[in-house]
């Protein structure tokens, strides 16, 4: 049968910064094709196809609905593979090869991680998975 | 057929939408 696409509503303009994603304006309803857990997914508006931040978009269907797993204040270990720099303060900058507790796994790309006594957002296509953490 | 997603991060949602930690 056909494939029935799960409708987002966009809630703010986003302006495309490569080819391969498209732009958006508020209000717009768009198809998700595939939800990346690096916060971008690739949708469809009309005849256009393209990647769009995750944080753009809310559920047409129950839009106060949480889709976010739930926070693990455990952490699951992960290695950062890239370094990132805060640029805002609720985030936290990093360097390369650092091992981090992943608390809270955002759809929107920007994972909660813990660094010792600091936590903030970091972008998870940074992040690989280092196993489960050790509890003894 | 899909390409590779951006090899950037996506934006930060906008401000007012930002879930706040803890």
């Amino acid at each position: 049968g056909p494939i029935i696409l799960d409708t987002y509503r966009v809630i703010a303009d986003f302006e495309k910064t490569s080819k391969h994603e498209i732009g958006l304006h508020s209000g717009d309803l768009v198809e998700i094709v595939e939800k990346n857990p690096n916060g971008w997914w690739f949708c469809q508006l009309e005849s256009k196809r393209g990647w769009v931040p995750a944080s753009y978009l809310e559920p047409l269907d129950g839009p106060e609905e949480a889709e976010d797993a739930d926070p693990d204040y455990e952490g699951e270990l992960h290695v950062t593979i890239q370094a990132y720099k805060a640029e805002q303060e609720d985030e936290i900058s990093l360097e390369l090869g650092e091992t981090v507790e992943v608390i809270h796994k955002l759809l929107d790309g920007w994972w909660v991680v813990r660094k010792g006594d600091e936590t903030g957002h970091f972008p998870s296509m940074f992040l690989q998975n280092a196993g489960k953490k050790d509890k003894y | 057929s899909i390409k590779n997603p951006p090899q950037n991060p996506p934006p930060r949602p906008p401000a007012e939408m930002r879930k706040k930690i803890g």
